[in-house]
């Protein structure tokens, strides 16, 4: 659990090509540890990343060095599956 | 769940609960439909489908499966639902499944990665939970799983796919090197007689078609586009859901060796992907009072393309 509370979901936007290069190079680097939910693909296309807590100041610093906005989604993935852990334990009651 | 109407389809179950609804609903509608063992997967789970059929041999048949993607949990959740609610509407005679079945099978394969689906409820590390791929062992120790969605025998290595062990779009060493995709074409190729293949994935509201690989467009594209058009205006006609359409490549990205092209490319004209109800607020954590409505909405587009597919015999 502790491996995921503080994992958040990144939307990133895309506005050139360059932006989709340097997307493209990071999702290359499976060291990482970012698990990208879509694709830099074009620039009509969000990109959406799991972010470990571990790395959320490195894929910050990354992403305003190469003046890439983004959005988080997600705050906090861990309360999510809290929440379904909770509720797939209720169904199981019932 | 001893009865399939008692049966909670608005709630995520794990592979023993739905390998026990499947038995509940094989017994309940022993008319129509058997539940086929297609083999096992690396970790030797049994792999099972849904046959529906009225009987004959070899009829003209529709595919559709699920969770090829494990942590995918609305594919599998709203295959459940989709397996019950064509078994009631053949029982209650509801068109126009009837009509579908007189002329037709269909296959459902509620779980197509059974070992990544269990591996996705181990506790209690809950990181898994997110695991996609499957879990057979690879060239590097640390790194287990293939992405089964990159594993077909269509144009494999190409664009879209990685040749990591640790991506997780690894496409595995060679072609259907995975006993998961292996199994489900041995099955389609010894049929022999598939008319449609529709598989089953979540995030980003996408109904999809040919080709993956490529950007070029598929012989079929007009007809393809045309109907998964019709169909996805069928589902939105429920919620209101918007779904894009178009090839795999261009609607989402370039992806080698997907089950999609693989079926195209073996004449399998009425293939499509859909890319369920899940907008990135929820992750792949939709909420499970979602899953019905998603279910229902899907099922108007996929009861489009089957009675399309069962108009347009070819």
């Amino acid at each position: 659990e502790e491996l995921i509370n503080g994992d958040k979901v990144f939307r990133i936007h895309a506005e050139s090509e360059s932006h989709i290069h340097a997307l493209k190079e990071l999702e290359r680097d499976v060291d990482s540890g970012l698990d990208f939910w879509t694709h830099a693909v074009s620039t009509e296309q969000p990109v959406d990343i799991r972010v470990p807590h571990s790395r959320l100041y490195a894929l910050k610093d990354f992403l305003k060095k190469n003046n890439i906005p983004f959005t988080v989604i997600i705050n906090n993935v861990q309360e999510l599956l809290v929440r379904e852990r909770e509720e797939m334990v209720r169904n199981a009651e019932v | 769940e001893r009865q399939t109407k008692s049966f909670n389809f608005a709630a995520y179950h794990d592979l023993e609960t739905i390998y026990n609804f499947m038995d509940t609903l094989v017994a309940s509608h022993s008319n129509l439909i058997s539940k086929v063992n297609i083999g096992s997967t690396y970790e030797d789970r049994p792999m099972y489908v849904l046959k529906f059929s009225t009987g004959g041999e070899k009829r003209p048949a529709i595919w559709i499966d699920a969770g090829m993607h494990a942590r995918e949990w609305i594919s599998h959740a709203t295959a459940v639902w989709l397996a019950d609610r064509i078994a009631t509407d053949f029982k209650e005679n509801r068109a126009p499944v009837p009509s579908i079945l007189s002329k037709m099978d269909i296959y459902l394969m509620i779980v197509a990665n059974p070992d990544g689906y269990v591996f996705t409820h181990r506790s209690p590390n809950e990181f898994y939970r997110l695991w996609r791929k499957n879990r057979s062992a690879t060239s590097n120790p640390k790194c287990n799983g293939v992405d089964l969605n990159r594993n077909w025998d269509a144009e494999f290595s190409g664009p879209g796919a990685s040749d990591d062990p640790c991506a997780e779009h690894y496409r595995g060493p060679f072609a259907q090197s995975e006993i998961e995709v292996q199994n489900i074409a041995d099955l389609i190729m010894n049929h022999g007689n598939f008319k449609s293949f529709m598989t089953l994935h979540s995030y980003k509201q996408l109904l999809m078609y040919p080709y993956g690989y490529s950007g070029n467009d598929a012989p079929d594209r007009t007809e393809l586009h045309d109907v998964a058009t019709q169909a996805s205006r069928a589902l939105n006609s429920w919620h209101g859901t918007i779904y894009k359409v178009g090839s795999i490549f261009h609607i989402i990205e370039p992806a080698s060796g997907a089950s999609v092209d693989w079926a195209y490319q073996r004449g399998i004209k009425y293939s499509f992907a859909f890319e369920l109800r899940d907008t990135g607020e929820y992750g792949f954590l939709l909420p499970a009072d979602q899953i019905v409505s998603t279910a229902r909405e899907t099922w108007y587009a996929l009861r489009y393309i089957m009675q399309y597919v069962c108009d347009h015999p070819y």
